[in-house]
């Protein structure tokens, strides 16, 4: 638990999940 | 008899001189530095040197020394450091003398604002830091102004706050106090479990362009790749996780990463050298490396290292 606790923890420090082409239109759009 | 390469090697915590062959490989170089330091957990480090074009490089391991564009001096300058990052420090490293060469690298980061670190956090950091090297708060030996020499709070955090440099000693006595009973190691452990939380801990980051030439971070760390907008190091705002990648590349100045779907398109970046790119790729790579070994059981080695640390 403790575990996997702390890989949550790490996760929230994560760019949002999207899919390719949302990536790609966000990025073009910088 | 060949004439020797003197060579000075820092570590976090020592000055090493070497001599070496004029054909002395980097692995060679750098196994001598980790046998002299006692280091068994190899696979983070690596050794850092200042090019003859003046940019940070990581030497080659297999390659000569002396064939890697190192700024001709005597003795030759390199900095013995963590090039990779665990993906969690307590649970991945082994070693005493590991968990210490972090430690001091990541304060150092920490201290010298490389990497942001929030006042509230900068104060219990600072005062793990100070268990780590006083021990346990005691009234007789530790009185009035025990603090005052030590580097504890990055400037930044000095310069815009309204607390005195003594206030900021108080606060971190008050927790150092807390910390009762806690070994040194422990302290050290507790450190790097709060500050692997900030948000630029163990994340590499580059200048890169997108198509319209709009300047942005690369981040490459321990579980993928990061982009960042230029004014803010602490979000990532597009994610690439190893998980979705199915290779990378360059040609020249141009990045490409190979999604997973096939039918998705390939996604471009442009850095402003071609160095740069080999230094980007060299540690996707490192870091994938590393992603794969974690979710694999442990080698004999790492066992056994294991078993005599819990003992």
């Amino acid at each position: 638990e403790a575990k996997e606790k702390a890989h949550a923890k790490r996760a929230k420090k994560r760019a949002p999940q999207m899919d390719w082409d949302k990536k790609h239109q966000l990025f073009s759009n910088f | 008899m060949p004439k020797m390469v003197n060579v000075r090697v820092t570590t976090m915590d020592a000055e090493l001189e070497f001599s070496i062959l004029p054909s002395t490989t980097g692995k060679q170089l750098f196994d001598q530095v980790s046998r002299t330091v006692g280091l068994r957990e190899l696979w983070y480090f690596g050794l850092l040197f200042v090019n003859n074009k003046g940019f940070q490089t990581w030497l080659k391991f297999d390659k000569k020394v002396i064939s890697q564009e190192v700024k001709k001096e005597v003795p030759l300058q390199f900095r013995f450091r963590a090039k990779f990052y665990p993906e969690d420090v307590a649970e991945e490293l082994i070693q005493e003398v590991t968990q210490k060469l972090f430690f001091l690298q990541v304060k150092e980061d920490i201290l010298t604002d490389e990497v942001y670190c929030p006042p509230e956090s900068a104060v219990l950091l600072a005062s793990y830091s100070v268990q780590a090297k006083f021990g346990d708060f005691n009234k007789e030996t530790h009185q009035n102004g025990y603090l005052t020499n030590e580097r504890l709070l990055p400037k930044r955090v000095l310069d815009q706050h309204k607390l005195s440099k003594e206030q900021w000693e108080q606060r971190i006595q008050t927790w150092h106090e807390e910390h009762r009973a806690m070994l040194k190691e422990d302290a050290m452990l507790e450190y790097l479990k709060i500050a692997q939380d900030l948000e630029m801990y163990g994340v590499n980051f580059f200048d890169i362009k997108n198509r319209k030439g709009t300047e942005l971070w690369l981040g490459v760390d321990a579980l993928g790749l990061n982009i960042y907008e230029k004014g803010d190091r602490l979000t990532p705002k597009i994610g690439f996780p190893w998980s979705e990648i199915r290779n990378i590349s360059f040609n020249d100045k141009k990045f490409i990463i190979k999604p997973i779907d096939k039918k998705a398109p390939d996604f471009v970046f442009y850095a402003p050298r071609l160095g740069m790119n080999k230094r980007i790729l060299a540690l996707c790579m490192g870091n994938h490396e590393l992603y794969m070994k974690r979710r694999k059981p442990d080698t004999i080695e790492v066992q056994q290292m294991k078993t005599k640390a819990r003992e």
